[in-house]
């Protein structure tokens, strides 16, 4: 279903952030707003990744996986206690 | 813990580890099931002031307010916005929105690494002792990121992420997901970023043993880690109407059984399901059960759950056997009603008896706790085991740790069982897992990091793998559950942890970020995969040779391919890995020794001594393996030890074929 929304992991590549960003977490809420304006982000990472996860449909994902300073897109995994 | 603080030599050794200072500025973090504050195990008499390092917070939310926190519980997270946004709000009733442990698992793992002592602990009486963690002085840090439904990757990294920021030492991830390339995994990329700040990060890896290839965690920068026995056993002895008797493990207590033979009955002969040996919810029927002891086979549903299933039919007690898939590994549990677990040999003798007896008969006889049990440890059959399925040659685990019948604190929300029927209430469960295995190193880990505070993680974990025993003190070889045989490197890695030894392994394998970079060249990571590690602009430089051979890991993994069609006999390949030992002890000269089992595979080592005169002095040196070509799925083992007579620096060594 193209319509449903799934979570992501946006990796950004911050060494492509365009001069007009002060800062990594705008260029990310710009990166984001351009392919959907409801989408809203879970957690912005700084530390151990550069980037964002969001809810997106799959057209969504497609469309921001082609913007520039994306490296790359991962789906949502579950993970389990040991 | 109970037992392994003895059977890790930490008891007879307390004056070689820092009792305060820098052992109490360690911070290990740990990412579960979150944390049940009020553990006897979190109390702070004794420790100082929380670190001045320390960056993060105790946050609040259901049943858990900033004063859940002290000097040893230093800080509570925990991260729910991946889970809620897939699997809708948090149903309150059922688990807290806070960093509180409903579950168990979360407070296990961190009271294991770094929980106080506590006189007097047990599980009904069972592994009864003097509790502790294995850095009783370093600070916890808990971050919730499991909840019922799972444990979701982007909480995972956002946990990882403010781990680091707060500036925790240790992480500690008794969890995982499969098998995928280092950048599409959370918990590799989150541990490469951890790394780089200096965190040493510990996973376990994985249940899914004894099959080969079952690995997760296998990261060159993640500790991965494999799980053992302890020389400690519950017996609960299965005795049969035809006077046989059979070894079997048990933590029930609670009214006896009768003092007679019981009627006793095959599940699978009391269902109409076609699995119904298993009792699975709602399989037995009633009629055939009531007032009978029920065997069931182990497998698909929790161990515990079928007690309760037998339970709820009327049945008066279970024998729980083991199948292929566990052999003869023992797991105990704190059953509902009266109930043992037998190995698939007994198992199946019992199943012959009662088979060919209408009129079978048994009890249970419970004998507590036994400790002395050899041989231990030997590596437990659900330890995921080798070879690596992502890079192959690096091997993994990197070593086992005690994780089979673990007892250590609980939450005061749910039973021993974790079952909805289970009322009761413990201070300490005991339960097993590579989860169990993993806390363990993190917390010895942090033992190290106290002592030698500019180790870098890599350095620490070299300490931890160079030590490793993999025999007993007879000679034999650690043997594997799972078959009853000597294990190999790819079910224990380097071996069975000493921390006694680590403190002072005279040499080390470093490694810095840039060789982890190296090494992702190496496996021809393209620009982007890498820049998703490494957070900004790397390229491997074309006009340089990278070769995973060269990654500076303390153990050596050789992947060979047979050719085609099988043949190429005499044939000989020739694989070379380099490696640095940096001096960490006193001036010494080390000499090489090499074992191998098999003289299919000539190993040589150049130099074949190497002297160190000051501390942090490196000194190279390069491994010849030629081998000759064998049939796919062969694998040889061997190891190489440098020994200047006082320290041994051990690593494992597999050739394989595929």
């Amino acid at each position: 279903n193209d319509e449903e929304r799934r979570t992501y992991i946006v990796h950004m590549a911050t060494s492509q952030m365009p001069e007009s960003f002060q800062e990594r977490a705008h260029w990310y809420d710009s990166s984001l707003k351009s392919v959907s304006e409801s989408a809203e982000m879970l957690y912005k990472y700084s530390n151990v990744i550069h980037g964002f996860s969001t809810r997106l449909t799959a057209e969504e994902a497609r469309s921001l996986q082609g913007r520039p300073g994306i490296l790359s897109i991962l789906e949502e995994v579950r993970y389990e206690l040991h | 813990t109970t037992r392994t603080p003895e059977f890790l030599g930490l008891d007879k050794s307390a004056d070689l580890f820092p009792e305060s200072g820098s052992a109490s500025e360690v911070i290990i973090g740990v990412l579960d099931t979150g944390i049940w504050p009020e553990s006897k195990s979190f109390d702070d008499t004794g420790l100082g002031p929380i670190p001045s390092s320390w960056k993060g917070e105790c946050e609040t939310g259901t049943n858990f307010t900033s004063s859940s926190c002290n000097r040893k519980l230093i800080g509570a997270r925990f991260f729910s916005k991946g889970y809620e946004a897939t699997l809708g709000p948090i149903d309150e009733s059922k688990e807290s929105k806070s960093p509180r442990d409903d579950d168990g698992h979360g407070t296990h793992t961190a009271t294991t690494a770094a929980g106080s002592v506590v006189e007097g602990a047990s599980l009904f009486g069972f592994a009864e002792g003097t509790a502790r963690g294995m850095a009783t002085r370093a600070r916890i840090a808990a971050y919730k990121v499991c909840w019922i439904g799972g444990c979701f990757s982007t909480d995972i990294l956002a946990a990882l992420d403010k781990a680091v920021e707060d500036n925790v030492n240790i992480l500690s991830l008794s969890l995982g997901g499969g098998m995928s390339d280092y950048y599409r995994d959370s918990v590799a990329m989150g541990a490469f970023g951890a790394m780089e700040k200096g965190i040493l990060v510990s996973c376990s890896a994985g249940n899914s043993g004894p099959s080969p290839y079952s690995l997760s965690n296998v990261a060159p920068w993640i500790t991965t880690v494999g799980a053992g026995t302890l020389d400690r056993d519950f017996p609960a002895f299965v005795s049969l109407g035809n006077g046989k008797n059979y070894s079997g493990v048990s933590l029930y207590r609670g009214d006896p059984l009768p003092g007679t033979l019981l009627p006793f009955v095959y599940a699978g002969n009391a269902s109409n399901a076609p699995n119904g040996n298993l009792c699975m919810t709602n399989t037995l029927i009633p009629e055939k059960v009531a007032g009978k002891m029920v065997m069931c086979d182990r497998g698909v549903n929790p161990r515990v759950q079928k007690g309760s299933v037998v339970k709820a039919a009327g049945g008066i007690g279970m024998v729980l056997a083991n199948t292929g898939t566990n052999g003869e590994e023992l797991v105990a549990d704190a059953h509902l009603l009266p109930a043992t677990a037998v190995g698939q040999k007994s198992g199946d003798a019992i199943k012959s008896y009662l088979f060919s007896d209408h009129d079978a008969t048994v009890t249970i006889l419970f004998e507590g706790t036994k400790v002395g049990i050899q041989p231990s440890p030997v590596v437990a059959a659900f330890s995921s085991r080798g070879p690596n399925s992502i890079t192959p040659d690096i091997l993994k685990p990197d070593l086992i740790a005690p994780g089979v019948n673990i007892l250590a604190g609980w939450s005061g929300a749910v039973g021993p069982t974790g079952l909805p029927t289970d009322k009761r209430h413990v201070d300490f469960n005991i339960i097993s897992g590579t989860s169990m295995s993993c806390p363990h190193i993190s917390g010895l880990a942090g033992l190290l990091k106290a002592a030698h505070p500019e180790w870098s993680p890599a350095a620490i974990r070299s300490a931890l793998m160079t030590t490793a025993y993999t025999n007993y003190k007879s000679g034999q070889k650690i043997q594997d559950v799972a078959t009853g045989k000597p294990s190999t490197a790819f079910d224990h890695g380097a071996g069975h942890v000493d921390p006694v030894s680590a403190l002072n392994p005279g040499l080390i394998y470093d490694l810095t970020v840039d060789d982890y970079l190296n090494f992702l060249c190496a496996i021809n990571y393209s620009a982007p995969q890498i820049s998703i590690l490494a957070k900004r602009n790397f390229t491997c430089d074309t006009d340089k040779k990278y070769s995973v051979a060269d990654l500076n890991y303390p153990s050596f993994a050789v992947p060979l391919q047979t050719p085609l069609g099988g043949g190429g006999e005499g044939s000989s390949t020739v694989v070379k890995h380099t490696r640095t030992l940096t001096n960490v002890g006193s001036p010494s000269t080390y000499k090489v020794s090499i074992f191998s089992e098999s003289e299919s595979v000539k190993i040589s080592v150049e130099p074949g001594s190497l002297s160190f005169s000051e501390l942090n002095e490196k000194k190279s040196f390069k491994v010849t393996f030629t081998a000759t070509s064998m049939p796919s799925n062969t694998n040889i083992f061997g190891r190489i030890e440098w020994s200047d007579g006082k320290h041994v620096v051990g690593s494992p060594i597999v050739v394989s074929w595929t």
